[in-house]
């Protein structure tokens, strides 16, 4: 169990902070906004009123304590950097931050910062990859142009075998693992029954998971 | 290949597009600033502006060839809702929706859209996540508290053995995958030594992967 600071409760401030609490650990809520604050005072460990770009203010706060500040003041860049130094200047070890622009990131870079977060590219890109491998539930990209894709199996496909769906690529393609409710499966032969729902992981490039798309529809 | 449209070209709309055109896709970008479609008329496909809540206006664009489209409005719900509606009633098959609130995730459920998201929660809930297993470098949630983790080694566990690492959970860890530059190895035997930056693909509960935390840093 550890404890981490979290400035500025907007909406991915926030979600931070309940997962963190969700996880175990204790999580300190920081913003300007007593509206913000009296919305969240009962979910959070402590909830406090400050401007986080008062360095002054920022001092009352007992840092040494947290594993790692967040600071997730979102459309306010000046905001958000005048906290960064704050934090800086405080001696903060591990500080991470939502970034809005590339030129908000280049200047957390160049202040030294150990995270730098931008949820919604991120999450762009992801929709995209979604939209792209609609049969992908979810996916690793592991570097070199080597994925691990997380396939859950339709009706269309009950009761093929492994063999049958991976085709040509069943030399090559990699099978980790298969999900059955709670049963995991490993070491799956050619022959292996999949049913609907089951979750298939598995690792190949990207050609090779374009080539099984169609066969896994 | 396939074409998508995607209305309101703010970070997260624009991150998609992108995307998409780099996985070898075509897409139509919706705004209704001149500025910000000027900004992305050469890299997206075709650039329209226009104002996307009106239903006269979006008529004129051939959603027919589009495989899905992507309302990603961010800070006005009206005209994320309005614009949504006017979707459905040109027939648009599947639509995707970024949402800001719970409120304006419930009416759009009951609107009937294919996929809703939540770019900030989203990613809060992955920062906590990261926050909470910093060895932790992505993972796939798989349901019934199983998780595939990708740890990536690190120095202090340079030529340690997988048997070392694994302890008590030797018999009880799944080790699916290990990536060393482009080489992947399966089925590690207990003895297999590690490099650092090596990849490494685990599956488990979040007991044995808190009792691995440890001995991975
Ligand atoms: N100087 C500051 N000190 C403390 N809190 C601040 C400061 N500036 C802004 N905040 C708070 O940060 C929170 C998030 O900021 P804002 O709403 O601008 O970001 P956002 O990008 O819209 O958030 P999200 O996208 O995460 O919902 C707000 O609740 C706001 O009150
Ligand atoms: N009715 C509309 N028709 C077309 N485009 C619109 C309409 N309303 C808003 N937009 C556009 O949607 C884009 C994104 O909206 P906005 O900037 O409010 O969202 P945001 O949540 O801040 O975006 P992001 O977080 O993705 O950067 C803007 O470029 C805006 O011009």
């Amino acid at each position: 169990m550890a404890h981490f600071t979290v400035i500025g409760l907007g909406r991915f401030g926030i979600a931070a902070s309940l997962e963190l609490i969700h996880l175990g650990h204790t999580v300190t809520g920081v913003d300007r906004d007593s509206k913000v604050i009296e919305k969240y005072v009962e979910d959070l460990t402590q909830a406090i009123i400050c401007d986080s770009t008062d360095e002054n203010a920022l001092r009352e706060l007992d840092f040494a304590q947290s594993e790692a500040v967040l600071v997730a003041i979102g459309e306010d860049m000046q905001s958000s950097l005048l906290c960064t130094l704050a934090l800086k200047n405080l001696g903060v070890g591990q500080i991470w931050v939502k970034a809005t622009t590339k030129a908000h990131h280049t200047i957390l870079s160049k202040l030294g910062v150990q995270r730098i977060i931008h949820p919604e590219e991120e999450i762009g890109v992801r929709v995209a990859q979604a939209l792209n491998y609609p049969m992908v539930n979810n996916y690793l990209p592991l570097g070199h142009g080597l994925y691990v894709v997380e396939i859950h199996i339709k009706q269309t496909r009950h009761d093929n075998s492994l063999g049958q769906i991976l085709g040509e690529l069943k030399a090559s393609i990699k099978t980790l693992l298969l999900k059955r409710d709670e049963q995991l499966f490993t070491e799956l032969a050619s022959d292996f029954l999949l049913k609907k729902q089951d979750i298939l992981l598995l690792c190949g490039t990207r050609s090779e998971l374009k080539y099984l798309a169609p066969r896994l529809a």
